[in-house]
């Protein structure tokens, strides 16, 4: 009744678009998911 | 921004996601490789009758046979920034390292939108939230092997882990208990506030010794599905430029690698102990071609709950902390991996 369940790791999809020079347009043309909101994020106005 | 309604709506951001693991679906059984995710409840893989290219580079579940699979006719959906997630729903046997779940409801994608999926290593999403995260589908799996008396305790853990040995996994589920040789020190206790994530009270942040953040505490979620640290964007933000991290064009914030070790320590007050993260621990390194990146593992994300804004403890603090959910006492242990 103790079940055991090994984990893998493996390079994330963004990972692997980076490494293969993929992943600025793949960001432009995706909004892969909710945080893709906040990719125009920036420091807050006035901020050096 | 995301405001949530009368449980929780799940935000999915697999664009960052390491850790997955193997399941069986179906009698005989169908191999499956899953993200046990504790901020979410439902179980699903793509079905053989999705056309979508991110299906095509998945394996498929095949309902016509598996002998004990059960037709349930119901459609389920689960939004995303990108589009929505389409599919049908069915029981059949579910075995998870050995153990068998029978009659386990689970969704079958036939249609997954946009090309994240295409790459991802794994195949569907295994969730460990309470039911009231599960908004269409039914039982979580947890749920169904508590019901099912298949575990000793109602209790499962997470150990993530950074360092890759080879012959050793790079983590692990344990569902019944606790792996006493995976933490050391006392397990700090913290009760459940809300029962859909795994959602607890946060007492502060403190960075460098001054806790200008969540000072008169805030809640917070474990969450072994997503990759980052998240919180409000203007906590968030104010933490980037504590830790000298620059927003790039594309919205990751970058960090000179050389200056790691002058970072500050960034520590989470749970329950009126300490979880320190260092550089090194909340600093996300990348090989590009013979170049190292260092990326920041703070992310804004802006989620109110009733209970007020939510952070987000992913990946980048459990693989520093062995993480205990326990669902007979509603409550969260963590301890030193």
């Amino acid at each position: 009744a103790l079940v055991r369940v090994p984990l893998k790791r493996v390079p994330s999809i963004r990972s692997q678009l980076r490494s293969e020079g993929l992943l600025q347009e793949f960001l432009k043309e995706n909004r892969p998911d909710m945080f893709g909101r906040r990719y125009s994020q920036c420091f807050p106005p006035g901020t050096p | 921004s995301l405001r949530l309604g009368r449980s929780s709506e799940k935000i999915y951001n697999f664009m960052d996601a390491q850790y997955f693991g193997d399941i069986t679906l179906g009698t005989p059984g169908q191999n499956f490789s899953v993200v046990f995710d504790t901020g979410s409840s439902d179980l699903w893989v793509p079905s053989t009758y999705c056309v979508s290219q991110a299906c095509a580079t998945h394996k498929r579940f095949r309902a016509f046979e598996s002998t004990s699979f059960r037709h349930d006719g119901r459609m389920f959906g689960i939004h995303y920034g990108s589009g929505h997630l389409l599919g049908v729903m069915g029981r059949d046997n579910l075995t998870v390292a050995g153990m068998t779940a029978k009659n386990q409801e689970f969704g079958e994608s036939v249609y997954e939108p946009g090309s994240a999926f295409v790459m991802a290593r794994f195949d569907g999403v295994l969730g460990m939230g309470y039911p009231a995260l599960a908004e269409i589908l039914g039982n979580p799996v947890f749920d169904n092997m508590l019901a099912q008396k298949l575990l000793d305790q109602p209790v499962f853990s997470f150990y993530l882990s950074r360092k890759t040995a080879s012959g050793t996994p790079e983590g692990e589920l344990l569902l019944g208990g606790i792996d006493e040789a995976l933490y050391n020190g006392p397990i700090n206790w913290l009760p459940v506030t809300a029962k859909g994530y795994w959602q607890i009270k946060m007492d502060s942040l403190v960075v460098q010794g001054v806790s200008p953040f969540c000072s008169h505490g805030c809640q917070a979620i474990i969450d072994t599905g997503t990759s980052l640290i998240a919180g409000p964007t203007e906590d968030i933000l104010n933490i980037q430029q504590l830790i000298g991290a620059s927003p790039t064009n594309i919205g990751e914030f970058i960090i000179d690698c050389a200056r790691l070790i002058s970072l500050p320590r960034i520590t989470f007050v749970l329950g009126g102990k300490e979880y320190t993260l260092t550089s090194e621990h909340y600093v996300r390194k990348e090989m590009l071609g013979d170049r190292m990146l260092c990326f920041s593992g703070f992310q804004a994300v802006d989620m109110v709950s009733s209970e007020g804004p939510l952070w987000i403890l992913g990946d980048v603090f459990l693989t520093q902390f062995y993480s205990i959910f326990d669902r007979g006492q509603d409550r969260v242990g963590l301890a030193t991996a």
